[in-house]
Protein backbone atom coordinates (compact mmCIF):
# COMPACT_ATOMS: atom_id res chain seq x y z
CA UNK A 1 0.00 0.00 0.00
CA UNK A 2 2.66 2.21 0.07
CA UNK A 3 2.82 2.71 -3.73
CA UNK A 4 -0.92 2.73 -4.16
CA UNK A 5 -2.02 6.30 -5.29
CA UNK A 6 -3.83 8.46 -2.72
CA UNK A 7 -4.31 10.97 -5.29
CA UNK A 8 -6.33 9.64 -7.76
CA UNK A 9 -10.01 8.31 -8.09
CA UNK A 10 -10.22 4.21 -7.90
CA UNK A 11 -12.82 1.66 -8.81
CA UNK A 12 -14.41 -1.03 -6.48
CA UNK A 13 -11.81 -3.72 -6.95
CA UNK A 14 -9.23 -0.96 -6.68
CA UNK A 15 -10.59 -0.51 -3.54
CA UNK A 16 -11.13 -3.90 -2.34
CA UNK A 17 -7.69 -5.03 -3.22
CA UNK A 18 -6.68 -1.92 -1.16
CA UNK A 19 -8.14 -3.40 1.77
CA UNK A 20 -6.55 -6.93 1.44
CA UNK A 21 -3.39 -5.19 0.62
CA UNK A 22 -3.51 -3.24 4.13
CA UNK A 23 -4.99 -6.65 5.95
CA UNK A 24 -1.88 -8.47 4.47
CA UNK A 25 0.58 -6.14 5.52
CA UNK A 26 -0.75 -5.45 8.82
CA UNK A 27 -2.63 -8.58 10.61
CA UNK A 28 -2.25 -7.96 13.87
CA UNK A 29 -4.03 -4.25 13.55
CA UNK A 30 -6.27 -5.16 10.51
CA UNK A 31 -8.93 -7.36 9.62
CA UNK A 32 -11.52 -7.06 7.28
CA UNK A 33 -14.73 -8.64 7.80
CA UNK A 34 -18.22 -9.08 5.44
CA UNK A 35 -21.21 -7.09 6.84
CA UNK A 36 -23.76 -8.26 4.30
CA UNK A 37 -24.56 -7.97 0.75
CA UNK A 38 -25.91 -5.77 -1.58
CA UNK A 39 -28.89 -5.46 -3.52
CA UNK A 40 -26.60 -6.80 -6.74
CA UNK A 41 -24.94 -9.60 -4.84
CA UNK A 42 -21.48 -7.75 -4.00
CA UNK A 43 -20.10 -8.36 -0.61
CA UNK A 44 -19.95 -5.34 1.92
CA UNK A 45 -16.91 -4.71 3.49
CA UNK A 46 -15.74 -3.17 6.69
CA UNK A 47 -12.36 -2.77 8.59
CA UNK A 48 -11.56 -3.10 11.65
CA UNK A 49 -8.95 -1.44 13.28
CA UNK A 50 -7.51 -3.30 16.55
CA UNK A 51 -4.91 -4.01 18.76
CA UNK A 52 -6.86 -6.76 20.75
CA UNK A 53 -9.52 -7.10 24.15
CA UNK A 54 -13.01 -8.39 23.63
CA UNK A 55 -15.43 -6.23 22.17
CA UNK A 56 -13.92 -3.10 23.11
CA UNK A 57 -15.57 0.23 22.64
CA UNK A 58 -15.36 0.98 19.24
CA UNK A 59 -15.65 4.19 16.73
CA UNK A 60 -17.23 3.61 13.59
CA UNK A 61 -16.60 5.36 10.46
CA UNK A 62 -18.15 5.26 6.81
CA UNK A 63 -17.67 7.15 3.72
CA UNK A 64 -19.98 6.77 0.65
CA UNK A 65 -23.27 6.10 1.44
CA UNK A 66 -23.74 8.64 -1.22
CA UNK A 67 -22.41 6.72 -4.09
CA UNK A 68 -21.37 9.71 -6.84
CA UNK A 69 -19.46 11.70 -3.83
CA UNK A 70 -16.41 10.30 -4.62
CA UNK A 71 -14.28 12.54 -2.22
CA UNK A 72 -15.23 10.47 0.29
CA UNK A 73 -14.15 6.82 -0.58
CA UNK A 74 -11.26 7.92 -1.72
CA UNK A 75 -10.94 9.87 2.14
CA UNK A 76 -11.69 6.53 3.64
CA UNK A 77 -8.78 4.75 2.17
CA UNK A 78 -6.45 7.51 3.02
CA UNK A 79 -7.97 7.57 6.78
CA UNK A 80 -7.30 3.55 6.52
CA UNK A 81 -3.52 4.44 5.43
CA UNK A 82 -3.08 6.49 7.95
CA UNK A 83 -3.95 4.48 10.69
CA UNK A 84 -1.85 2.05 10.26
CA UNK A 85 1.22 4.74 9.83
CA UNK A 86 0.01 6.29 13.07
CA UNK A 87 -0.38 3.58 14.94
CA UNK A 88 3.04 3.24 17.52
CA UNK A 89 4.13 6.68 16.03
CA UNK A 90 1.05 9.19 16.93
CA UNK A 91 0.93 9.25 20.68
CA UNK A 92 -2.88 10.62 20.40
CA UNK A 93 -4.11 7.60 17.80
CA UNK A 94 -2.24 5.02 19.11
CA UNK A 95 -4.06 5.34 22.84
CA UNK A 96 -7.07 5.37 20.88
CA UNK A 97 -6.11 1.94 19.67
CA UNK A 98 -4.78 0.33 22.65
CA UNK A 99 -8.27 1.04 24.38
CA UNK A 100 -11.04 1.27 21.72
CA UNK A 101 -11.44 -0.56 17.89
CA UNK A 102 -11.88 1.56 14.97
CA UNK A 103 -14.32 0.48 12.53
CA UNK A 104 -14.06 1.89 8.62
CA UNK A 105 -16.57 1.17 5.59
CA UNK A 106 -14.66 2.96 2.59
CA UNK A 107 -17.53 1.74 0.34
CA UNK A 108 -21.21 2.02 1.94
CA UNK A 109 -22.65 1.71 -1.64
CA UNK A 110 -20.78 -0.69 -3.36
CA UNK A 111 -23.96 -1.06 -6.00
CA UNK A 112 -23.91 2.72 -7.03
CA UNK A 113 -20.90 3.43 -6.40
CA UNK A 114 -19.79 0.39 -9.19
CA UNK A 115 -22.75 2.38 -11.08
CA UNK A 116 -20.53 5.59 -10.70
CA UNK A 117 -18.02 4.11 -12.59
CA UNK A 118 -19.58 2.15 -15.29
CA UNK A 119 -23.12 4.11 -16.07
CA UNK A 120 -23.68 7.08 -14.34
CA UNK A 121 -20.75 9.26 -12.71
CA UNK A 122 -23.66 10.92 -10.59
CA UNK A 123 -25.51 8.27 -9.27
CA UNK A 124 -26.41 8.98 -5.74
CA UNK A 125 -29.26 6.00 -4.19
CA UNK A 126 -29.04 2.53 -3.92
CA UNK A 127 -29.28 0.35 -7.02
CA UNK A 128 -32.90 -1.37 -5.68
CA UNK A 129 -35.49 -2.22 -7.85
CA UNK A 130 -38.81 -0.77 -6.62
CA UNK A 131 -42.11 -2.69 -7.40
CA UNK A 132 -44.13 -0.15 -9.40
CA UNK A 133 -42.42 2.03 -10.89
CA UNK A 134 -39.83 2.83 -13.44
CA UNK A 135 -37.31 4.58 -11.15
CA UNK A 136 -34.36 2.79 -9.45
CA UNK A 137 -32.78 3.00 -6.27
CA UNK A 138 -33.62 4.53 -2.94
CA UNK A 139 -31.24 7.22 -1.46
CA UNK A 140 -29.66 5.30 2.05
CA UNK A 141 -29.36 8.31 4.02
CA UNK A 142 -33.33 8.72 4.20
CA UNK A 143 -34.06 5.14 5.13
CA UNK A 144 -33.03 4.78 8.45
CA UNK A 145 -35.47 4.17 11.30
CA UNK A 146 -35.53 7.72 12.77
CA UNK A 147 -38.41 9.95 11.77
CA UNK A 148 -38.75 7.59 8.39
CA UNK A 149 -41.06 8.59 5.57
CA UNK A 150 -41.39 12.30 7.94
CA UNK A 151 -40.76 15.52 6.20
CA UNK A 152 -37.73 15.59 4.83
CA UNK A 153 -37.62 12.60 2.57
CA UNK A 154 -39.53 11.78 -0.49
CA UNK A 155 -42.25 8.82 -1.14
CA UNK A 156 -41.39 9.28 -5.06
CA UNK A 157 -39.02 6.25 -6.13
CA UNK A 158 -37.59 8.94 -8.86
CA UNK A 159 -36.58 11.45 -6.52
CA UNK A 160 -32.81 11.55 -5.55
CA UNK A 161 -34.29 11.17 -1.70
CA UNK A 162 -36.54 8.51 -2.30
CA UNK A 163 -37.00 7.06 1.38
CA UNK A 164 -37.99 3.66 -0.01
CA UNK A 165 -40.93 1.29 1.26
CA UNK A 166 -39.68 1.21 4.86
CA UNK A 167 -36.88 1.73 7.07
CA UNK A 168 -34.35 -0.66 6.67
CA UNK A 169 -35.58 -1.74 3.00
CA UNK A 170 -31.93 -1.26 2.09
CA UNK A 171 -29.63 -3.82 2.30
CA UNK A 172 -26.71 -1.62 2.63
CA UNK A 173 -28.08 0.24 5.30
CA UNK A 174 -29.96 -3.34 7.14
CA UNK A 175 -26.19 -4.12 7.20
CA UNK A 176 -25.00 -1.46 9.52
CA UNK A 177 -27.98 -1.65 11.46
CA UNK A 178 -27.78 -5.39 12.29
CA UNK A 179 -24.09 -5.07 13.00
CA UNK A 180 -24.37 -1.74 15.46
CA UNK A 181 -26.71 -3.65 17.27
CA UNK A 182 -25.05 -7.13 17.78
CA UNK A 183 -22.08 -4.86 18.62
CA UNK A 184 -23.34 -3.08 20.94
CA UNK A 185 -20.54 -1.23 22.11
CA UNK A 186 -20.11 1.83 19.23
CA UNK A 187 -19.43 4.81 21.52
CA UNK A 188 -18.85 7.23 18.35
CA UNK A 189 -20.49 6.95 15.15
CA UNK A 190 -18.93 9.10 12.05
CA UNK A 191 -20.85 8.94 8.50
CA UNK A 192 -19.15 11.13 5.63
CA UNK A 193 -20.26 12.65 2.88
CA UNK A 194 -19.63 15.62 0.83
CA UNK A 195 -19.89 18.07 -0.42
CA UNK A 196 -21.05 22.01 1.69
CA UNK A 197 -18.50 22.13 4.37
CA UNK A 198 -20.30 21.31 7.35
CA UNK A 199 -20.02 18.62 10.72
CA UNK A 200 -23.53 18.11 11.53
CA UNK A 201 -24.91 16.36 14.34
CA UNK A 202 -28.58 15.25 15.18
CA UNK A 203 -31.51 16.17 14.70
CA UNK A 204 -32.29 16.52 10.90
CA UNK A 205 -36.17 15.10 11.39
CA UNK A 206 -37.27 17.38 14.23
CA UNK A 207 -36.22 21.08 15.55
CA UNK A 208 -36.26 19.57 18.94
CA UNK A 209 -32.83 19.75 20.62
CA UNK A 210 -30.70 16.53 21.48
CA UNK A 211 -30.00 16.15 25.03
CA UNK A 212 -27.15 16.34 24.47
CA UNK A 213 -27.07 19.38 22.05
CA UNK A 214 -24.42 21.52 23.98
CA UNK A 215 -21.54 18.75 24.08
CA UNK A 216 -22.11 17.71 20.39
CA UNK A 217 -22.32 21.46 19.85
CA UNK A 218 -18.87 22.23 21.80
CA UNK A 219 -17.25 19.08 19.69
CA UNK A 220 -18.19 20.45 16.56
CA UNK A 221 -16.62 23.56 17.29
CA UNK A 222 -13.68 21.90 18.48
CA UNK A 223 -13.44 19.22 15.60
CA UNK A 224 -13.89 22.18 12.77
CA UNK A 225 -11.56 24.35 14.60
CA UNK A 226 -8.54 21.60 14.55
CA UNK A 227 -9.79 20.82 10.18
CA UNK A 228 -9.75 24.08 9.70
CA UNK A 229 -6.04 24.57 11.16
CA UNK A 230 -4.52 22.73 8.33
CA UNK A 231 -5.35 24.74 5.21
CA UNK A 232 -8.03 27.29 6.44
CA UNK A 233 -11.13 25.36 5.03
CA UNK A 234 -13.82 26.93 6.94
CA UNK A 235 -16.75 24.78 8.30
CA UNK A 236 -19.87 25.59 9.36
CA UNK A 237 -21.55 22.95 12.03
CA UNK A 238 -24.96 22.98 14.36
CA UNK A 239 -27.88 20.57 13.94
CA UNK A 240 -28.70 18.54 10.82
CA UNK A 241 -32.38 20.40 10.70
CA UNK A 242 -30.62 24.34 11.42
CA UNK A 243 -27.19 23.96 10.14
CA UNK A 244 -28.85 22.35 6.11
CA UNK A 245 -32.56 21.36 5.68
CA UNK A 246 -34.99 18.92 7.25
CA UNK A 247 -34.24 15.07 6.39
CA UNK A 248 -36.01 12.29 7.59
CA UNK A 249 -34.65 8.50 7.82
CA UNK A 250 -30.65 10.00 8.08
CA UNK A 251 -27.96 7.76 9.67
CA UNK A 252 -26.96 9.56 12.51
CA UNK A 253 -30.30 10.25 13.68
CA UNK A 254 -30.89 6.40 14.10
CA UNK A 255 -27.99 6.18 15.89
CA UNK A 256 -27.92 8.79 18.12
CA UNK A 257 -31.74 7.23 19.25
CA UNK A 258 -29.42 3.83 19.45
CA UNK A 259 -27.83 5.48 22.38
CA UNK A 260 -24.17 6.37 20.47
CA UNK A 261 -23.91 9.74 21.74
CA UNK A 262 -21.05 10.51 19.43
CA UNK A 263 -22.82 10.87 16.07
CA UNK A 264 -21.97 13.00 13.19
CA UNK A 265 -21.86 13.45 9.77
CA UNK A 266 -19.58 15.85 7.45
CA UNK A 267 -19.85 17.04 4.50
CA UNK A 268 -16.21 17.67 3.10
CA UNK A 269 -15.30 20.22 0.70
CA UNK A 270 -16.30 21.90 -1.34
CA UNK A 271 -17.89 25.78 -1.42
CA UNK A 272 -19.30 25.74 -4.94
CA UNK A 273 -16.99 25.46 -7.85
CA UNK A 274 -17.14 21.49 -8.25
CA UNK A 275 -19.67 20.00 -6.11
CA UNK A 276 -19.46 16.21 -6.35
CA UNK A 277 -16.62 16.45 -9.17
CA UNK A 278 -14.16 17.58 -6.88
CA UNK A 279 -10.70 17.36 -9.15
CA UNK A 280 -8.58 14.31 -7.77
CA UNK A 281 -5.37 16.67 -6.69
CA UNK A 282 -7.76 17.92 -3.73
CA UNK A 283 -8.01 14.24 -2.39
CA UNK A 284 -5.35 14.08 0.01
CA UNK A 285 -5.74 17.63 1.34
CA UNK A 286 -9.39 16.72 1.74
CA UNK A 287 -8.23 14.02 4.13
CA UNK A 288 -5.54 15.56 5.81
CA UNK A 289 -8.09 18.04 7.36
CA UNK A 290 -10.85 16.36 7.94
CA UNK A 291 -7.98 13.48 9.71
CA UNK A 292 -7.86 16.21 12.23
CA UNK A 293 -11.32 16.69 12.83
CA UNK A 294 -11.88 12.98 13.09
CA UNK A 295 -9.02 12.70 15.55
CA UNK A 296 -10.48 15.28 17.76
CA UNK A 297 -13.94 13.48 18.34
CA UNK A 298 -12.10 10.30 18.72
CA UNK A 299 -9.87 11.61 21.43
CA UNK A 300 -12.69 12.90 23.06
CA UNK A 301 -14.93 10.09 22.46
CA UNK A 302 -11.58 8.24 24.74
CA UNK A 303 -11.69 10.85 27.58
CA UNK A 304 -15.45 11.26 27.57
CA UNK A 305 -16.77 7.78 28.43
CA UNK A 306 -20.34 7.05 29.01
CA UNK B 1 -22.00 6.04 -19.97
CA UNK B 2 -24.58 8.75 -19.30
CA UNK B 3 -24.01 11.68 -21.14
CA UNK B 4 -24.18 15.09 -19.63
CA UNK B 5 -23.37 17.19 -22.52
CA UNK B 6 -24.56 21.23 -21.65
CA UNK B 7 -25.83 20.07 -18.49
CA UNK B 8 -24.79 22.92 -16.07
CA UNK B 9 -25.24 23.35 -12.44
CA UNK B 10 -26.45 26.32 -11.46
CA UNK B 11 -26.46 27.92 -7.98
CA UNK B 12 -29.33 29.45 -6.45
CA UNK B 13 -29.12 32.04 -3.88
CA UNK B 14 -32.94 32.57 -2.23
CA UNK B 15 -33.29 35.38 -0.84
CA UNK B 16 -36.20 35.00 1.85
CA UNK B 17 -38.73 32.32 2.70
CA UNK B 18 -41.12 32.83 -0.25
CA UNK B 19 -37.91 32.19 -2.76
CA UNK B 20 -37.28 29.24 -1.43
CA UNK B 21 -40.96 27.84 -1.70
CA UNK B 22 -40.46 29.23 -5.41
CA UNK B 23 -37.02 26.94 -5.68
CA UNK B 24 -39.00 23.75 -3.83
CA UNK B 25 -41.81 24.23 -6.42
CA UNK B 26 -39.35 23.92 -9.48
CA UNK B 27 -37.93 20.23 -7.23
CA UNK B 28 -41.93 19.14 -7.97
CA UNK B 29 -41.46 19.51 -11.72
CA UNK B 30 -40.53 16.18 -12.64
CA UNK B 31 -40.42 17.11 -16.76
CA UNK B 32 -37.64 19.30 -15.21
CA UNK B 33 -35.47 16.18 -14.56
CA UNK B 34 -33.53 18.12 -11.93
CA UNK B 35 -31.36 16.68 -10.05
CA UNK B 36 -30.56 19.02 -6.66
CA UNK B 37 -27.15 18.87 -5.16
CA UNK B 38 -27.96 21.02 -2.30
CA UNK B 39 -31.68 21.24 -2.04
CA UNK B 40 -33.94 23.90 -0.55
CA UNK B 41 -32.52 24.94 2.74
CA UNK B 42 -33.17 28.34 4.48
CA UNK B 43 -32.77 31.75 3.27
CA UNK B 44 -29.09 32.54 2.42
CA UNK B 45 -28.34 29.23 1.95
CA UNK B 46 -26.90 28.18 -1.21
CA UNK B 47 -29.34 26.17 -3.26
CA UNK B 48 -26.79 23.67 -6.53
CA UNK B 49 -29.18 22.12 -8.88
CA UNK B 50 -27.83 20.32 -12.18
CA UNK B 51 -29.97 21.18 -14.88
CA UNK B 52 -30.27 19.13 -18.18
CA UNK B 53 -29.38 21.29 -21.16
CA UNK B 54 -33.07 20.94 -22.39
CA UNK B 55 -34.28 22.37 -19.08
CA UNK B 56 -31.85 24.94 -19.00
CA UNK B 57 -33.73 27.87 -20.77
CA UNK B 58 -37.07 26.91 -18.57
CA UNK B 59 -34.95 26.79 -15.16
CA UNK B 60 -33.14 30.38 -15.88
CA UNK B 61 -36.43 31.81 -16.89
CA UNK B 62 -38.52 30.80 -13.90
CA UNK B 63 -35.53 32.29 -11.74
CA UNK B 64 -35.30 35.33 -13.61
CA UNK B 65 -39.73 35.41 -13.55
CA UNK B 66 -39.75 35.35 -10.22
CA UNK B 67 -36.39 37.58 -8.97
CA UNK B 68 -34.41 34.69 -7.90
CA UNK B 69 -30.05 34.81 -8.08
CA UNK B 70 -28.35 32.29 -9.26
CA UNK B 71 -24.47 31.75 -10.94
CA UNK B 72 -23.48 29.40 -13.46
CA UNK B 73 -21.82 27.01 -10.97
CA UNK B 74 -20.02 24.30 -13.35
CA UNK B 75 -20.95 25.68 -17.11
CA UNK B 76 -20.64 21.76 -18.67
CA UNK B 77 -20.93 18.88 -16.36
CA UNK B 78 -19.61 16.55 -19.07
CA UNK B 79 -16.52 18.86 -20.02
CA UNK B 80 -15.19 18.23 -16.08
CA UNK B 81 -16.37 14.50 -15.85
CA UNK B 82 -14.09 14.23 -19.26
CA UNK B 83 -10.98 15.57 -17.34
CA UNK B 84 -11.79 13.71 -14.38
CA UNK B 85 -11.41 10.49 -16.64
CA UNK B 86 -8.69 11.31 -18.07
CA UNK B 87 -6.98 11.71 -14.45
CA UNK B 88 -7.92 8.49 -14.15
CA UNK B 89 -6.81 6.76 -17.63
CA UNK B 90 -3.52 8.55 -17.14
CA UNK B 91 -3.00 7.27 -13.84
CA UNK B 92 -3.29 3.54 -15.14
CA UNK B 93 -1.43 4.48 -17.81
CA UNK B 94 1.23 5.09 -15.99
CA UNK B 95 0.46 2.17 -13.19
CA UNK B 96 0.35 -0.29 -16.45
CA UNK B 97 4.31 0.47 -17.83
Amino acid sequence: TDTFNYATYHTLEEIYGFMDMLVAEHPQLVSKFQIGSTYEGRPIYVLKFSTGGNNRPAIWIDTGIHSREWVTQASGIWFAKKITQDYGQDTSLTTILDNMDIFLEIVTNPDGFAFTHSKNRLWRKTRSITAGSACIGVDPNRNWDAGFGKAGASNNPCSETYHGKFANSETEVKSIVDFVKSHGNIKAFISIHSYSQLLLYPYGYTTEQTPDHNELDQLAKDAVTALSSLYGTKFKYGSIIKAIYRASGGTIDWTYNQGIKYSYTFELRDTGRYGFLLPASQIIPTAQETWLALKTIMEYTLNHPY
Amino acid sequence: KEDFVGHQVLRISAADEAQVQKVTELEDLEHLKLDFWRGPAQPGSPIDVRVPFSSTQAVKVFLETHGIEYTIMIDDVQSLLDEEQEQIFAFQARAGT
